[in-house]
């Protein structure tokens, strides 16, 4: 997925 | 994704389930510290605030999901469950995880990436993470000796912020603008407190021993 300012990681 | 991501995410759902298992199998919560699992039930709440406003991928939500639901449902087991909770080593677990929550909550207030409360929590969240063992680690010592299930659970949960440094690392190289400082510090300082404990566990399972860590 696009990641959402860095938000893409658990 | 990349596969240092995907391993690190499995390898961290290995170690809870490797925690479960225990307890649910042998109803049995020795030598785990609740002050840990309480402060990582704090990390998934105060870092999955958009579980339901932000939709990443299927993948992303079911994890988050399990990670919230496993960590409620040990702290809920080692506190509430009638057999388990009598195994709960309460003298030995007696780190004050709140000399923790404190100040990562401070330095989240002073360095962040935007001050609104969500990055905030975020950010709080992610420094409390990187510290959030070292209630667990103190109970090891002091419990004299360590039984495989709960070793296993410790290098599990270390080696998965391990596999997420490789995974940043390639991100760095592969992906432009791909700036992490403050997820980087902390992941760094998160994996640096398990090396003394994976030196002994390698140690332990090198001459094939009982694995105990120096008081």
């Amino acid at each position: 997925g696009r990641s959402h300012e860095g938000k893409d990681e658990l | 994704m990349n596969i240092f991501r995907l391993t690190g995410d499995l390898t961290h759902l290995m170690s809870i389930i490797v925690l479960l298992l225990k307890i649910h199998t042998i109803k049995s919560c020795a030598g785990i510290s609740l002050k840990t699992q309480e402060l990582y039930a704090l990390v998934f709440a105060t870092r999955y605030l958009d579980i339901f406003t932000t939709y990443i991928s299927l993948y992303n939500t079911v994890m988050k999901l399990i990670f919230l639901g496993t960590s409620f449902s040990i702290v809920w087991y080692m506190r509430r469950h009638k057999t388990v909770r009598l195994s709960y080593d309460k003298n030995n677990d007696t780190f004050r995880h709140y000399f923790l929550v404190l100040p990562c909550f401070l330095l989240a207030l002073v360095l962040n990436n935007r001050f609104t409360v969500r990055e905030v929590l975020w950010t709080f969240s992610l420094y409390l993470e990187a510290v959030a063992i070292i209630p667990q680690l103190v109970l090891l010592q002091r419990s004299k000796n360590v039984d495989n299930l709960t070793g296993n659970y410790v290098f599990f949960l270390g080696a998965y912020r391990g596999f997420y440094l490789i995974n940043w690392i390639y991100r760095y190289f592969t992906e432009n603008h791909y700036r992490r400082w403050i997820t980087w510090m902390a992941g760094i300082v998160q994996t640096a407190l398990y090396v003394d404990f994976f030196y002994y566990y390698f140690k332990s399972w090198k001459n094939n021993e009982k694995l105990k860590l120096p008081a």
